[in-house]
């Protein structure tokens, strides 16, 4: 789920 | 999904329905910065370009539909509908564009994860966002007059920023390498904007008098 992304929010 | 990320996008939710409320149905943007709508028009086109091609779930597609479709069509009754468009402050909203914007991009080509189109405007977004209700909270200030459903608005967003930074304390504790340097310290940068209006907003709810920001 992260490693170096929080593209998964809005 | 933790409860403070669905909380914070319920409270985002309902920062628009709010102001899509006002406009709409009261069919008056007074006290509105259009300067604030089209930052965020801005924010929200250049965050999902990958919309379409990068799949998450079902109910970030949608939410990503509705934060894109209100941000531009609250953008086109404030210019456009000939009614809205009267009661917009125009001589208070004053607040340059390109003074925001053009420090967010540099920022962003020189800060950022990744120097990819996508991620560099992905992060171009973030940190528009943090500064994209200036002119919203410069205006307040200069109106002396604040109605309910702006201070609402107001409120709920501000209220979603704060939530979104409990999310990733949460997210922190519980899901392994979730470390995002630059989505927190915008975050937070965007959340401690709103600290002066919370105080004088819980103030106002408190001794129940009409909110009035000082000059």
């Amino acid at each position: 789920t992260s490693n170096g992304s929080t593209k998964d929010e809005l | 999904m933790n409860i403070f990320r669905l909380a914070g996008d319920m409270t985002h939710l309902a920062s628009v329905l709010v102001l899509l409320l006002k406009i709409h149905t009261i069919k008056s943007c007074a006290g509105i910065s259009l300067k604030t709508q089209e930052l965020y028009a801005l924010v929200f086109a250049s965050r999902y370009l990958d919309i379409f091609t990068h799949y998450v779930s079902f109910y970030n597609t949608v939410m990503k539909l509705i934060f894109l479709g209100s941000a531009f069509s609250i953008v086109w009754y404030i210019r456009r509908h000939k009614l809205v468009r009267r009661s917009y402050d125009k001589d208070h909203d004053t607040f340059r564009h390109y003074f925001i914007v053009l420090p967010c991009l540099i920022l962003a080509l020189l800060i950022h994860e990744k120097f990819t189109f996508r991620v560099v405007m992905w992060t171009f977004s973030l940190y528009l966002e943090a500064v994209a209700i200036l002119p919203q909270l410069v205006l307040l200030q200069r109106t002396r007059n604040i109605d309910n459903l702006t201070g609402q608005y107001v409120f709920l967003l501000g209220a979603y920023r704060a939530l979104y930074i409990l999310n990733w304390v949460y997210r922190y504790f519980t899901e392994p390498h979730y470390v995002h340097w630059i989505t927190w310290i915008s975050g937070l940068i965007q959340t401690l904007l709103y600290a002066d209006f919370f105080y004088y907003y819980f103030q106002s709810w408190k001794n129940n008098v009409k909110l009035e920001l000082p000059a």
